[in-house]
């Protein structure tokens, strides 16, 4: 702003010393000075953002770790009408642009998140705005998958946070140093999240004979899924062998999700919460980060039990798209106010499920 | 975003001897593919 002032000042002084003729040749200069302002303004936004991110990496280097901090500007976001901003980036994202144009813009996307052009499996122009480039597919064998059957592979391209075995009472996965969430917030109560009483403990702490894992070995397909369980988490721990692993995707990464494994997807879980930002900062300063934005689960059985996916989206990347579903629709103008654990539910072909193969595309994330 | 897995992974209970382990480190990178972990005969 104080640039623009000093222009201002500097447009009136001229308008001045040429009597007052130079009003109008003020005028059309102040919008190109508006506009280099708001890009220098943007360019320091992101310094700062790459500098500070930089920090917390190299903390993490040395050992580090950050710490759960809730800062003023997090309950502002609340504040915020987040869903419809994000729906008003889809939409301006989805303008098209001449095509001479088109290459440009997105050699900057690609350059300002890393992205490699040379994966896309088009040529620039074709794609007609940013919202399509972004979503865009690579080429044929971009992404090889591990051969080794007995591998588990990633479904997306992006960074690993965390990862490890669900062990003890409540089963929590930890957000940021100081803050856990609850898996079963994080992929709704009537999740078939495998899990045994205390008093099924023995005394070496492992489960009884008669636990869902046993139960499973004797016959893992049958599973049913009409009369969900309401459990008491606090009372209850997962079963020996439950792992989970968080993936952040940046900006600039492939954002569709592919099949970890062979497995059998039962059950499709809509929460449609809020959309805040999910980056490292997001992390630090916001409670539940993760169980109150909108997401999409899915959810069913695998060769050795249970497995669920949570695609979790954001306020620039809020909407998921499951090629399983074409019809599917999220980010909408919500109908009706629901809790933010409240989920939409679909089965797929009931007691049957809809077969997947390791590497088949199963969702994506696009803009807004 | 985010994509959060929650899966069950062979571990060594009673008779069964083979055990998952994962193959990545906080931090890292990964594409599409790439193999998390793997479980082999003890």
């Amino acid at each position: 702003s104080s640039f623009i002032k000093k222009l201002q000042t500097a447009t009136q002084a001229r308008a001045s010393f040429n009597g007052g003729s130079g009003s109008s040749r003020g005028d059309s200069f102040l919008v190109p000075g508006a506009t280099v302002a708001t890009l220098l303004m943007l360019g320091v936004l992101h310094a700062r953002r790459m500098y500070d991110d930089k920090k917390v990496e190299e903390a993490r280097e040395r050992g580090i770790e950050s710490e759960f901090q809730p800062d003023f500007k997090a309950s502002v976001l609340r504040l915020l009408p987040l869903r419809s901003i994000s729906r008003c980036w889809g939409y301006l994202t989805s303008v098209e642009m001449p095509v001479w144009l088109r290459p440009y813009v997105y050699r900057a996307w690609a350059r300002a998140f890393h992205s490699k052009l040379e994966e896309a499996a088009l040529p620039l122009n074709k794609y007609a705005n940013l919202r399509e480039f972004f979503v865009r597919a690579l080429k044929e064998g971009c992404r090889p998958i591990d051969p080794d059957p007995q591998c588990l592979v990633s479904p997306v391209d992006g960074t690993i946070l965390r990862f490890g075995e669900l062990k003890g009472p409540g089963v929590m996965i930890e957000q940021v140093k100081g803050f856990s969430y609850s898996v079963a917030s994080l992929l709704g109560a009537s999740s078939f999240l495998p899990m045994v009483a205390e008093g099924d403990m023995d005394e070496d702490g492992d489960e009884a004979e008669n636990t869902p894992m046993d139960k499973r070995k004797k016959s893992w397909w049958r599973i049913s899924l009409s009369s969900p369980k309401v459990r008491d988490s606090v009372s209850s721990r997962p079963v020996k062998g439950l792992f989970y692993c968080v993936i952040y995707l940046k900006p600039g990464d492939y954002h569709h999700i592919h099949s970890p494994v062979d497995w059998k997807i039962f059950i499709r879980r809509h929460f449609s919460g809020n959309l805040y930002p999910v980056n490292e900062r997001a992390t630090r300063t916001i409670r539940n980060l993760y169980i109150e934005n909108e997401r999409v689960v899915l959810e069913g059985l695998w060769q050795e039990g249970f497995m669920a996916i949570a695609a979790i989206g954001a306020i620039n990347i809020g909407s998921i798209e499951l090629p399983i579903e074409p019809e599917f629709r999220s980010n909408l103008p919500r109908k009706k106010l629901l809790h933010p654990e409240t989920a939409e539910e679909r089965l797929y072909e009931p007691g049957i499920g809809m077969t997947l193969r390791k590497g088949d595309e199963i969702a994506a994330f696009n803009m807004g | 975003s985010t994509v959060v897995m929650v899966f069950q992974a062979p571990v060594i209970i009673g008779d069964s001897s083979s055990e998952f382990k994962f193959s990545i480190k906080r931090g890292d990178k990964i594409r599409v593919g790439e193999a998390l972990g793997r479980w082999r005969e003890q």
